[in-house]
């Protein structure tokens, strides 16, 4: 199935104690629904979360994933 | 910008902006296609050391060393991830794999928004003069996040977050998508972030007018900016057979066209293919047009590209005339062969001839670069126009500002018209876009961050607004060239910028990021999309009542249903409407008593201010006052429009109303 760029939204007060780091908690919820899929991003200070490819199926599993707030597609943008 | 410091009054009034130490201590991060290192814009000489805030980097990639940066151009990333994951890798022989710019769109923007003082600067001998940015010595750091494919999402995202990081003062993104709630905005989400941090984020309203409802970039915490004109034209004429002339404008320069009229063709008539009018790629038959003056209509394809259309075809020069779509805007162009660009009235007028005669013939001739145009600013036609088509309640664009043939900073890795078959190189091109107002707003904030670092982006940007213009020296109001009368609020929002008047504004609208929150609860966001966006846990206060009207924003936009069965808002009258919006204003000046002063178009419309006085006694105090707009029935999509004003006699606080009836 063809893959799409996803922006994936973390509700990081949501993350489990036994994660000391967000990171990790963020690979473990992509892994979760994908075994190949990488992140092209984790976002700090825009969003908690993280950019990667998914296919359509892989995205909505991971949006009922617990500590996902929404999953969007990417967009794209043009100059002006 | 060897004219808009000018037509901004900042060459005027040097004596009352920012010591240029404070100034070197902002910094701009630019989100673009990168930057051209060796343009003279980015020259640093006479710069002291990098602020020590910066956390930023030159990062290493093809063609681009940390080298290439200096205490002027401090900062330069790239961000790919998100393009080649969609579009895969970077095809390096078109492109470099860093922030060098290869497009000139990142380094007109930059050098823009503060580029170096350059004198001498010029296209082909047009528009000459010294160009320098807004904020001459403010630091640049560049986020490439555009590429020959687009901007992605991913990316900008990305590069927002690093600019955070990086201690960005004011971040100009002169780029846009299409319409979405702002918890799907990356562009929305990434602003926000930004404010919450102090980062005035300047973005550009888009080019989509004339058309209402076309506005990109509408989130209350951006500031969203328009296009107009300057007061500098290059002018050129169209003489014709029967001996009348026709103006337009050209920035061509080379090789003159023969000193006698030429034979003159209508491109739909030199073509056998439908829209041959346009002068798409291949779609002129060489032989009718061989030698001749070629007619092309403005539209489908990019206005240089009709030229090298014609010029492959054999064609000795092009006219080319504006639609309906564009009205009368003169937008000019660095055109490979003899061009102009002409109004649609113009346009029709020289159709006429050459669809009635037997024999047309027509000649070009130029005559480069008049100042002192009048009227001006005009509202660019292109200038992407409201209602704000995800918020009504908020008006946008939020101002206006020069973005018709400006001149910038310019890559040398291809041509003005960015064509593959334009092998001139130039440093400075002329080129026309909200991309162009965008950053010359950037560094105007800068300016105002540096004469008042306490200030909240919000401050700066209301400082920017309630001191803007709309109206000409001689009193008459400012005009939008798509149609000749007189702009509203949804073409130019609060007005053109006037950042002499902006260093003082005497009273601000400020907002926090409690009150954006508290907005966002008005739009009955869920906690799920104000978490996506807000990046926290905000819960909305179920026993309060939250109301998009009291955002204290520096503007009122106010909806009234067509149907006036029903009423809005608090207090209502049999046949009328009734909406109330609340504002507190700060003061950031001298102590003293402001008073309002209301003025409406129509009669239709009842606006009363309470109080009508409001007094200060001392700095950074706060006082709200209330707006009630009453109106009777009017039909759907009427539009009637104001203004209300504090004054204390030396200041004016003005903010733009727009009412409308959906």
């Amino acid at each position: 199935a063809a893959k799409k760029t996803y922006i994936v939204h973390m509700a990081k007060s949501e993350m489990p104690a036994s994660f000391e780091d967000h990171t990790h908690w963020y690979d473990s919820s992509l892994k979760s629904v994908s075994e190949s899929a990488e992140m092209l991003y984790t976002y700090t200070n825009v969003i908690h979360g993280f950019s990667t490819r998914l296919t359509a199926a892989e995205a909505q599993k991971i949006e009922k994933q617990p500590g996902i707030l929404s999953v969007y597609e990417e967009v794209k943008y043009e100059l002006h | 910008t060897t004219r808009t410091p000018s037509f901004l009054g900042l060459d005027q009034n040097a004596a009352v902006l920012p010591e240029s130490d404070s100034v070197s201590e902002v910094i701009i991060g630019v989100l673009d296609t990168g930057v051209w290192p060796e343009s003279k814009s980015f020259d640093d000489t006479g710069f002291g050391p990098i602020p020590s805030s910066w956390k930023g980097e030159c990062e290493t990639g093809t063609k681009f060393t940390a080298s290439n940066c200096n205490k002027k151009l401090i900062g330069a990333r790239y961000f790919t991830r998100g393009y080649e994951a969609t579009l895969g890798p970077i095809d390096e022989s078109k492109e470099s794999r860093s922030a060098r710019d290869e497009d000139g769109h990142g380094t007109h923007t930059a050098s823009t928004a503060a580029g170096s003082v350059v004198p001498g600067a010029n296209l082909f001998g047009y528009a000459v003069g010294t160009a320098r940015g807004m904020a001459t010595r403010a630091r640049v750091a560049v986020y490439k996040v555009c590429w020959i494919g687009g901007c992605f999402s991913s990316d900008i995202l990305a590069a927002v977050d690093k600019a955070i990081d990086d201690n960005v003062n004011v971040l100009s993104l002169s780029l846009g998508g299409s319409m979405s709630d702002y918890y799907r905005d990356s562009v929305a989400i990434g602003a926000f972030a930004a404010m919450e941090k102090g980062i005035l984020v300047s973005c550009s309203a888009g080019n989509g007018g004339p058309s209402s409802y076309s506005l990109a970039n509408v989130a209350p915490w951006i500031t969203t900016v328009g296009a107009g004109t300057l007061d500098r034209d290059f002018p050129a004429y169209v003489s014709v057979g029967n001996g009348k002339n026709f103006s337009g404008v050209s920035l061509y320069r080379g090789n003159s066209l023969p000193a006698k009229m030429l034979p003159f063709v209508y491109a739909g008539n030199a073509s056998n293919v439908t829209g041959g009018n346009l002068c798409m790629t291949g779609t002129l038959i060489p032989e009718m047009v061989s030698g001749k003056i070629v007619l092309c209509d403005r539209g489908v394809n990019p206005r240089v590209q009709k030229g090298s259309v014609v010029k492959a075809a054999g064609g000795a020069g092009m006219i080319l005339t504006n639609t309906a779509a564009n009205g009368e805007e003169l937008v000019a162009d660095a055109h490979l062969l003899p061009a102009i660009g002409m109004g649609q009235i113009t346009g029709d007028a020289i159709k006429a001839y050459l669809l009635s005669d037997r024999n047309p013939t027509a000649t070009i001739i130029f005559e480069g670069t008049k100042l002192g145009i009048e009227p001006s600013p005009v509202v660019a036609a292109f200038s992407s126009r409201g209602p704000n088509s995800i918020t009504s309640e908020v008006l946008k664009p939020d101002m206006i500002a020069p973005g018709v043939n400006i001149l910038a900073g310019w890559t040398g890795a291809v041509g003005p018209t960015a064509l593959a078959e334009d092998d001139r190189r130039v440093e400075f091109n002329i080129i026309s876009g909200t991309s162009m107002s965008c950053p010359h707003v950037s560094g105007l904030a800068a300016l105002l961050k540096a004469a008042h670092p306490d200030w909240s982006p919000a401050a700066i940007r209301s400082a920017l607004m309630t001191t803007a213009y709309t109206a000409y020296k001689n009193g008459k109001m400012l005009q939008d060239v798509a149609t000749g009368k007189p702009s509203t609020p949804f073409d130019h929002g609060a007005g053109h910028v006037d950042p002499i008047s902006a260093l003082n504004p005497g009273l601000v609208y400020d907002l926090t990021v409690e009150d954006y929150l508290n907005f966002l609860c008005a739009l009955n966001y869920t906690t799920l999309q104000i978490n996506a966006l807000a990046k926290r846990n905000f819960s909305c206060d179920s026993r309060k009542t939250y109301s998009v009207n009291d955002l204290n924003y520096p503007s009122f936009a106010v909806s009234f249903p067509a149907d006036m069965g029903s009423t809005i808002g608090s207090g209502s009258s049999t046949g009328s409407s009734v909406v109330k919006h609340t504002r507190t204003l700060t003061n950031v000046g001298s102590p003293g008593m402001y008073k309002v002063s209301v003025s409406t178009m129509n009669s239709s419309v009842k606006i009363l201010v309470e109080p009508e006085t409001l007094s200060f006694s001392r700095a950074n105090e706060k006082k709200s006052y209330t707006v009630t707009f009453s109106a009777t029935s009017m039909p759907s999509n009427t539009n009637v429009f104001g203004r209300i004003e504090w004054s204390n006699g030396k200041n004016v606080v003005g903010s733009p109303v727009a009412i409308s009836w959906t």
